[in-house]
């Protein structure tokens, strides 16, 4: 715990000692390790700590009498400001069809967000179709087909046609058929390979998609900030969701991904289950990237 | 790293800024800095070139120090447990080791063992099919463990050489499914002798330092021979497999660069090295 290691460094100053910069660089250097343990990028770390320090030296900390719960005070503060501080929601599903397309690297949980972003619209009395433009992993479309069936949500797949293609005709359907809510999973792809991410931006010409969602793993590391910024640059992204919330990683990589793109973390995924799905609460994961 | 220049703080710190961008992690990194520092001082080494030399074999020797041979001695089977948390790459890397051991002249068998999963099945019977290797299955809802039994005995009775086991992927933080990974290793072990199972925990290469935990919770439950780093044909370096190797030796046995059949590279210590600081 953070504020264990505070005591350490101030504990000498119950009584005659005066809090000192040294104090507060000690203090710094073990909030700059914690952050860095938490996967949070090494450079976002290295501007946060220079932030934080300049804050951290003024009055209010030298003159405290608890100045270890001062600085993890302001630490966790300026770490909830830099996850965007409030919630924010998904476009609403007010068009016909609103749309949404789910994208990230593989593996990272996008089928499954797709059938848990449907149940959720369901759960709202609004009709939902699952596109499955995933051609390329074995058994993709068979993995959407039986998440669809488990909740009653239409999936819609072409054969012999390739991704955009796919979007662009199920957009036809949707509107043919009163869908309230259209969302496209796509395969998992590289932000270098670049065939793959025009792909992408040929999906998002052809269907103007409301929410352009990266799902990223709560458990990324140091190369959350590559991934986030090649798929912003390229894409445009409105959102970003925090998969496998559920497991112990601290989570640093939304810290990177949102101080990278500037998108908003709208959503958390905390589970297999197609109801494990919550809005992202930036305090929430402030403490946990804390630790 | 700029080259022709002294060992100084300037150095110190761009090769600190190498290592925890490479998922390292600040522990490993401060002990491998500071392993530099000594090995620097007694080379009276201070150019960049020799320092990164150093640093370079130093971080090597981490890597080789808990290799074993991968290649079964004529015992058989040797039972290769798939492990890992979800969407690592599991059922794919059983494709590849399939087709890779065939190419080496073994035969090879699959178990599919994650029974939960939506086309999990459905999914590594067509890496089953691309390989060339016998699938043993059952019915969806299946207990993984009777499948791992019916395959492990199929595989003595036929004289398999490998038997690979893929289980459904699993957060370390669940004790409930941790202890299904369990049974599935207590069940195969009533079929052949505990020294023939291999666990091989599967650790995506983006991951970061949750990747120690990862370790650190399979092993306890099922032990950790190897690991298969996968995705490392993105950028992400996958660092943290030196300080795994410093922290709880565990060997990296091949790493994943690819989603194809073929794409997967017995590990080699030199290039990965390379890679880290390319
Ligand atoms: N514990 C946990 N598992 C999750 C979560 N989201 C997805 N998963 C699991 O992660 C694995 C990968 O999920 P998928 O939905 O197939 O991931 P994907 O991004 O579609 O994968 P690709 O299409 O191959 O890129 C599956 O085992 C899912 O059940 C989550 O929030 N928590
Ligand atoms: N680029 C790349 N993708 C990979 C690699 N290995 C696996 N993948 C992809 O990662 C995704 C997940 O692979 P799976 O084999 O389904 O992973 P898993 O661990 O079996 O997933 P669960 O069973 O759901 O836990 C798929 O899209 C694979 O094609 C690799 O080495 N490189
Ligand atoms: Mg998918
Ligand atoms: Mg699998």
């Amino acid at each position: 715990e953070l504020i264990d290691k505070f005591d350490e460094i101030f504990k000498n100053l119950r009584g005659a000692g005066k809090l000192t910069e040294k104090n507060i660089k000690d203090a710094l250097k073990e909030v700059r390790r914690a952050l860095l343990e938490a996967d949070v990028n090494y450079k976002v770390v290295r501007d946060f700590i220079k932030h934080a320090e300049t804050e951290a030296v003024g009055e209010r900390v030298l003159k405290s009498i608890e100045p270890g719960q001062q600085i993890v005070k302001i630490v966790h503060d300026e770490l909830v400001r830099l996850l965007g501080e409030k919630m924010v929601p998904l476009a609403p599903i007010d068009k016909a069809p609103t749309v949404y397309v789910l994208c990230g690297l593989q593996g990272s949980g996008k089928t499954t967000l797709c059938g848990k972003l449907a149940l959720q619209a369901k759960r709202k009395n609004k009709k939902p179709l699952l596109v499955a433009a995933d051609i390329y992993r074995p058994a993709a479309i068979k993995q959407l087909m039986i998440l669809g069936d488990s909740i009653g949500v239409e999936v819609f797949h072409l054969d012999n046609a390739k991704p955009p293609e796919i979007c662009s005709q199920a957009k036809k359907y949707a509107e043919k058929n009163f869908i309230d809510l259209m969302i496209c999973d796509t395969a998992g792809r590289l932000h270098i390979d670049d065939e793959l991410m025009v792909e992408l931006e040929e999906i998002k010409a052809r269907v103007a998609p409301d929410e352009l969602i990266l799902v990223a793993d709560a458990m990324t590391g140091q190369d959350a900030v590559n991934l986030a910024e090649k798929f912003h640059q390229r894409l445009g992204l409105t959102g970003v969701a925090l998969s496998k919330l559920d497991g112990d990683a601290r989570g640093g990589a939304a810290i990177s991904i949102r101080a990278v793109t500037g998108c908003p973390i709208k959503l958390a995924s905390i589970g297999e289950k197609l109801s494990d799905l919550e809005p992202f609460h930036p305090d929430r994961m402030a403490s946990r990237i804390l630790g | 790293i700029v080259t022709g220049r002294k060992l100084d703080d300037d150095l110190i710190d761009e090769i600190e800024e190498s290592l925890l961008k490479a998922d390292i992690g600040v522990a490993a990194t401060d002990r491998i800095i500071e392993r530099l520092r000594q090995l620097a001082k007694e080379a009276k080494a201070t150019d960049s070139d020799t320092v990164f030399g150093i640093l370079k074999d130093e971080i090597k020797k981490i890597l080789e120090s808990n290799r074993k041979s991968l290649m079964g001695n004529g015992i058989r089977p040797h039972i290769w447990l798939i492990t890992g948390v979800n969407g690592t790459g599991k059922t794919t890397t059983v494709g590849k080791l399939a087709h890779y051991f065939k190419n080496n002249g073994k035969s090879v068998m699959i178990a599919a063992c994650d029974t939960f999963r939506a086309a999990a099945v459905e999914q590594l019977a067509i890496w089953a099919e691309r390989s060339g290797v016998v699938l043993v299955t059952a019915q969806s809802g299946a207990d993984p463990a009777s499948v791992a039994f019916d395959a492990a005995s199929s595989a003595v009775s036929k004289g398999i050489d490998y038997l690979l086991i893929d289980t459904a992927g699993r957060l370390h933080t669940k004790a409930n499914l941790m202890e299904e990974l369990k049974k599935i290793r207590r069940v195969t072990e009533k079929v052949v002798p505990s020294n023939q199972i291999f666990s091989k925990l599967i650790i995506d290469g983006t991951t970061g330092q949750n990747a120690l935990s990862q370790v650190k919770v399979f092993t306890d439950a099922v032990g950790c021979d190897g690991l298969i780093v996968t995705k490392l044909d993105g950028t992400a370096r996958g660092g943290i497999v030196v300080a795994i190797a410093q922290e709880l030796s565990v060997p990296v046995d091949f790493i994943g660069i690819g989603e194809s059949i073929d794409d997967l590279e017995a590990f080699n210590a030199d290039s990965f090295v390379e890679a880290l600081f390319e």
